[in-house]
């Protein structure tokens, strides 16, 4: 997988590369 | 260095972001405080409508009691006449 | 290194920072969500108000008829009672 990429808790969306706030839903990851 | 710059961008990204919850709580609590205003008027409105509905009945209750009076009368009245005519007669 | 250290602190603030808003926002939109349903119940509060006055009035229009028509019955009838006196007295 992309460095740092993360799935979204709310709304599943795999978020690629290290952002801190979910690309579709605009929520941040909680506890990273 | 790579991870470092990552690292920069990634906090830049947060603060940036920060400041957009920020704004989008601001404006939250800006409407909340709006919609207080409008909620405090529900208990005017109830009483308002209590104490018409009140007035309601009074002025029903006082009309039936009215007309039953009236009635009343008009059967006098009524006898009254019969009672003249027939007089009258005699 | 230490600049590396002293960012990934940073940035894990900022990220708890975030979710600390998020949540608050979370729970402003609650708020916002409770108080649009007693917000609807405004006009409902308004139109029961409305009608109970409406119907108020009718009936005080209604009474306020009544009454004259009765006063005017009681003159009749003390006119005939008069009339009537008279005749039994002749």
């Amino acid at each position: 997988p992309l460095r740092g990429a993360w799935a979204c808790q709310t709304c599943t969306f795999l978020n690629a590369g290290p952002t801190v706030l979910c690309a579709v839903c605009e929520r941040p990851l909680a506890g990273r | 260095e790579l991870h470092l710059e990552e690292l920069q961008q990634q906090l830049q990204q947060a603060e940036e972001a920060l400041v957009a919850k920020q704004e989008l709580i601001d404006k939250l609590k800006e409407d909340m405080e709006q919609h207080k205003a409008m909620l405090e008027t529900i208990p005017v409105l109830k009483a308002q409508a209590d104490i018409y509905k009140a007035d309601f009945l009074a002025e029903r209750e006082a009309r039936e009691k009215l007309h039953e009076q009236r009635e009343d009368l008009k059967e006098q009245f009524e006898q009254l006449r019969r009672d003249y005519d027939k007089l009258k007669a005699d």
